[in-house]
């Protein structure tokens, strides 16, 4: 049993590479192998594990461009993380270039899924981090994935931009990929004192409904520092509310998928 | 004379949006015309002025998008907000396909630097509102560009994205608009009361100098709430911490360019 979720929202500063990276140490920390594969050429996820931007160190440490490019096997990308179970295929700011050089090429939508299919079995959960974007990289993840886990401020922009997010899925499920749908709907950064976080929950229950995962995420500091110590809060500062915040993400994703 | 700044930033969420229609917003009602061109395809500086989504009207009414393909002129596409001096060029999710619809076409880079130049000399601030994302969209908005504003909050993420920032800069700089430079950076959402805020703001000092504005943007409930009201926060709550922010930070920019 394995499944790909794609960490996915074009709104900016949502939450994205904060659940990708905080998320998948929580279930690694279950006893359960997981891989985050970072798919914005921001590469946040990859820096906020401990994998500081290095010239040199890019240059020969293979990413996911050179899997998406067909250079390199997934096998050779895998690198380890300081958490036990949790394995990262690293980003790398050259995918910025993939939007154009990727157009012409045949199956341009599939590289991702294709380089994935070789060791997707060695993972019950893969995890994709994706930038915030419909573009090429996200419409690859989009492809490779079974669900989709969609972070959300409960702020006005976001619900500006739900109808794009599942007309691209609807788009996507239509032509690439028909099994893919929702994973969850999760809300970030997430202040319930406040009228307006209150009036956006109500609005996304209603459209969301059960996919809506129970557990939200407080704003928390420590989830804003843990990344300049390259760990992932559940490390940093494992009683904070951001950690227990997504270590209970994580035990409902599992009760959801059936494990425990 | 008139000045385009582009307000940009790859990294998601800082409050791009927010800093365009609320310093546009504030630069009018100091009696200066403004135009506000929404170049992202979320068009969230479209919604946060008022003008809501709606498939019919978004037909009949050109956008920035008819202008970057060449069937529409600027002047065809200005609108007025409720905002006296204050004009707009709406944005679309149809630009989505820009980035692959432009790739082959002559002068890609250029297409907005050469729809803009005929009513540049009537706005003496012309703000460009621009996606997360360094991609033909962002390219545009560099090229039409005098200077650049750049949204920052004071965390980790945001110190990765200033290299590649920059970098874009210089490369913009050296082959399509040799006079770009940096307006300046914008603290947004800024708590001057944590050690990571203080420790970011130190750092951005030393990159950046007397490029960061004395003007910090503070975080500030009525700027998230302006925007489902369809208004800049000057109109909404012009008392709030958010709304003097915003008129300190026109402020600033006039005295930096020679107004009052
Ligand atoms: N629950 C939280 N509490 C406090 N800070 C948070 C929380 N979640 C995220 N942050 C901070 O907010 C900022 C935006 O989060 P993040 O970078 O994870 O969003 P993103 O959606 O991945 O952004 P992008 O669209 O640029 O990829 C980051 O500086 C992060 O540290
Ligand atoms: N100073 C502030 N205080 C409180 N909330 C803010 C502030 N600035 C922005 N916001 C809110 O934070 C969210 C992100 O801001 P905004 O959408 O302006 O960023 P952006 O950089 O334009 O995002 P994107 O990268 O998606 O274009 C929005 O919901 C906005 O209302
Ligand atoms: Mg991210
Ligand atoms: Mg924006």
């Amino acid at each position: 049993k394995s499944k790909v979720i794609a960490v996915v929202n074009q709104k900016g500063g949502v939450g994205k590479t904060t659940t990708a990276i905080n998320l998948s140490a929580a279930l690694a920390l279950e006893g359960i192998q997981t891989l985050l594969i970072d798919i914005d050429p921001q590469a946040n996820s990859t820096g906020g594990l401990g994998f500081r931007r290095d010239p040199e160190l890019e240059a020969s440490r293979p990413t996911v461009y050179d899997l998406m490019l067909g250079e390199k096997s997934a096998v050779e990308a895998i690198i380890q993380t300081e958490v036990a179970y949790l394995s990262l295929i690293p980003g790398t700011r050259n995918m910025i270039g993939a939007n154009i050089e990727l157009v012409g090429v045949e199956g341009r939508e599939t590289r991702l899924r294709e380089a994935l299919a070789p060791i997707r079995a060695d993972y019950p959960f893969i995890l994709l981090d994706c930038p915030p974007a419909l573009d090429l990289l996200t419409l690859n993840a989009l492809v490779a994935a079974d669900t989709l886990l969609v972070p959300m401020q409960a702020e006005y922009f976001a619900l500006e931009g739900i109808s794009e997010l599942i007309s691209t899925l609807e788009r996507v499920a239509g032509s690439f990929n028909p099994g893919l749908s929702v994973e969850g709907v999760l809300l970030t950064m997430f202040d319930d004192r406040t009228n307006l976080s209150q009036a956006v929950r109500d609005n996304l229950k209603g459209y969301f409904e059960d996919k809506l995962f129970k557990t939200t995420i407080p704003r928390n500091i420590r989830l804003a520092e843990a990344p300049s110590h390259g760990k992932p809060v559940l490390l940093y500062d494992p009683k904070s509310r951001g950690a227990e915040a997504y270590r209970d993400l994580a035990l409902e994703l599992m009760a959801r998928n059936g494990y425990k």
